[in-house]
């Protein structure tokens, strides 16, 4: 898991 | 989840109400350009990460939707309906606005780096890009019906965002401190507008404020 968050919204 | 997907859909409907509007009246009375503006900067600063970074299919065609639909409309705003009225009391201080998202996004981030303070940067600034609109209808006092449904769809996306956050975190344990912050800030700037759509507009009244 990468420490940034998954930016997957819009 | 339903949350997320309801969201969505009413932005992409307030989208459409907006172009409809515009095209059908052939005029933009009553629109802030000046929230249109924030909005190309909102959708350009956040969506550019489609360039280096794939979700999925849907994800990336909503943010070509939004960033080139956003960027049309301020094109038609300025070109093709101009209309000087209403520039005249579309006198928000939008610098500010841009001025202090920028300022919370250089403290608030993920990361400090380049695509996560622009990242940062969107959500505050969508957080208040609503403001000059809001503040044209409080000066003329009343609003065509349509554009009372532009801006309640547009305000319902972040709101039903919300529920998702709390799904998203039940089910995932996923929790965007940013994203859930600056919703519910957008959504309390929405708030005293829903109040009075709710009781005007969905009652059949005309969108007066009292």
């Amino acid at each position: 898991k990468s420490d940034t968050l998954d930016h997957d919204e819009l | 989840n339903i949350f997320r997907a309801a969201g969505d859909l009413s932005h992409l409907i307030s989208i459409l109400i907006l172009l409809n509007t515009i095209q059908k009246s052939r005029s933009i009375a009553g629109i802030s350009l000046k929230t249109q503006i924030l909005y190309v900067l909102v959708f350009l600063t956040r969506y550019l990460d489609l360039t280096y970074r794939y979700v999925s299919i849907y994800n990336t065609l909503m943010k070509l939707f939004f960033i080139s639909s956003s960027i049309y409309i301020v094109y038609l705003m300025i070109y093709k309906f101009k209309n000087t009225e209403t520039e005249q009391i579309d006198t928000f201080p939008i610098e500010y606005l841009i001025g202090g998202s920028f300022i919370l996004s250089l403290i608030f981030n993920y990361k400090f780096q380049f695509g996560e303070i622009l990242w940062s940067f969107s959500l505050w600034l969508e957080s208040v890009a609503i403001l000059p609109q809001l503040f044209m209808l409080q000066r003329t006092g009343e609003a065509r019906t349509l554009t009372t449904h532009y801006i309640f769809a547009l305000g319902a996306y972040r709101t039903l965002y919300i529920p998702n956050w709390i799904f998203r975190w039940i089910s995932e344990g996923r929790v965007d401190y940013l994203a859930i912050f600056t919703g519910i800030v957008q959504t309390i700037i929405y708030s005293d507008f829903f109040y009075i759509y709710y009781h005007r507009v969905l009652k059949g009244f005309k969108f007066e404020l009292p």
